[in-house]
């Protein structure tokens, strides 16, 4: 799985209200998102922390859609790969 | 067993050899079994520890439920450890040991824990085929019966909430639902182990109603938690699923509850997302430390409450 997850981000976001739960029903329908917490977009409520992990190709659509909706958010994680590679102590296995 | 460690992740390979050695090499405690196969064929390996005696209650765990949330059959390998270094040694354990069984399961969905060393370390479902569709897996805590796919549950198999086809159409939660449903008479406690968040939920998920032990699992709960919190001050939130994070039906520990077995809930354990699934195994030693403390609470509760 070398470099699968390459450049990957985890987003987190708390949405304020139901429009911009609405927005990220959007951006989970048009991107490939797949959902750390809840479980699925569907869970999804105004206040509830939600985090997210976006393809590499596709996070620089997410933050511009998330700047343009006003939602503010966090990067929890950079590079997936690089966390993935971090979670060993040692490269020896 | 060459390669396992018990503050590493060990792939299952490793884990299956590691369930033989501990068995053989404990053979007063512990004892190992296969209670059926998962969609790939694997074998369902369960544990049993405890001083062999008659009529004893026993407490059931399991991990491993979700795909990547490779902290939790990290938790079980440090529990069983745990237990047979300590037999003997610490009263309090081999206190439990003499009175209680402990069922561990270790990892329950093994395919998918397996796919995620393989192919995808992000994947969290059974890796079984769904008919008519090109998505596969089903979200083993969204398949038993209980609620079965009402609330916070996608019918569709391309969702990671995927109920599946019906309850239990997953050989690896059937053959967990048809082994709890052979010792209800004995198991009075069941804990499953999935991560992240620092949660220790209890029923119910599938509705908002309050269970009807209510206060006495809140003020286990709660207890609990402040073990948790004892070594390292790690923080967790507490209380009936539904209400604390989100509804959520076909869930182990619902079911489990609703068999009869009064005592029941789900950890989830570290972090609270710095690093989520990806755990560095830094942190597996002080995490089990802590969900040690929490889980020999319970069992101490449990062992000073049968019913």
């Amino acid at each position: 799985q070398d470099l699968a997850f390459d450049r990957q981000k985890v987003f987190r976001v708390i949405p304020q209200n139901d429009k911009q739960v609405e927005t990220l029903n959007f951006l989970a329908s048009i991107m490939e998102v797949d959902f750390w917490q809840p479980d699925s977009v569907t869970l999804v409520k105004p206040k509830m922390q939600v985090d997210f992990r976006v393809e590499a190709e596709k996070s620089f659509d997410v933050e511009g859609l998330l700047k343009e909706s006003g939602i503010e958010y966090q990067v929890l994680i950079d590079n997936l790969q690089a966390a993935l590679d971090a979670q060993f102590d040692s490269k020896v296995r | 067993t060459s390669g396992h460690s018990y503050e590493k992740y060990n792939n299952w390979d490793t884990i299956v050899a590691w369930t033989a050695d501990i068995a053989a090499q404990n053979p007063d405690l512990v004892s190992r079994s296969v209670i059926g196969e998962t969609y790939e064929g694997r074998p369902i390996y369960l544990l049993k520890l405890g001083k062999s005696g008659s009529n004893k209650k026993a407490i059931f765990l399991d991990c491993g439920f979700h795909a990547r949330e490779w902290i939790s059959p990290a938790f079980c390998q440090w529990f069983v450890k745990e237990a047979v270094e300590n037999y003997g040694k610490d009263t309090a354990v081999t206190t439990l040991l003499d009175k209680l069984d402990f069922y561990v399961l270790p990892v329950v969905n093994i395919d998918g824990y397996v796919y995620t060393w393989t192919n995808d370390r992000m994947w969290r479902k059974t890796r079984s085929k769904n008919a008519g569709s090109i998505c596969i897996g089903t979200d083993p805590n969204r398949n038993l019966d209980a609620g079965w796919c009402t609330i916070g549950a996608s019918k569709s198999p391309c969702s990671a909430t995927y109920c599946g086809s019906a309850p239990e159409s997953e050989k690896e939660t059937k053959a967990l639902a048809d082994f709890i449903r052979g010792h209800l008479s004995t198991i009075k406690a069941y804990l499953t182990i999935h991560s992240y968040s620092q949660l220790l939920l209890f029923p119910y998920s599938y509705t908002y109603d309050l269970p009807k032990n209510y206060q006495e699992l809140n003020s286990i709960a709660k207890a609990a938690s402040k073990e948790l919190a004892s070594l390292y001050n790690t923080k967790y939130t507490y209380g009936p699923g539904a209400e604390t994070i989100y509804p959520a039906a076909g869930g182990s520990d619902d079911w489990a509850y609703d068999q009869g077995i009064k005592y029941s809930f789900t950890f989830e354990l570290r972090d609270t997302g710095r690093y989520g699934f990806l755990l560095p195994e830094s942190q597996i030693k002080p995490t089990c430390e802590e969900t040690l403390l929490a889980v020999k609470y319970i069992a101490n509760y449990v062992l000073e409450h049968l019913y």
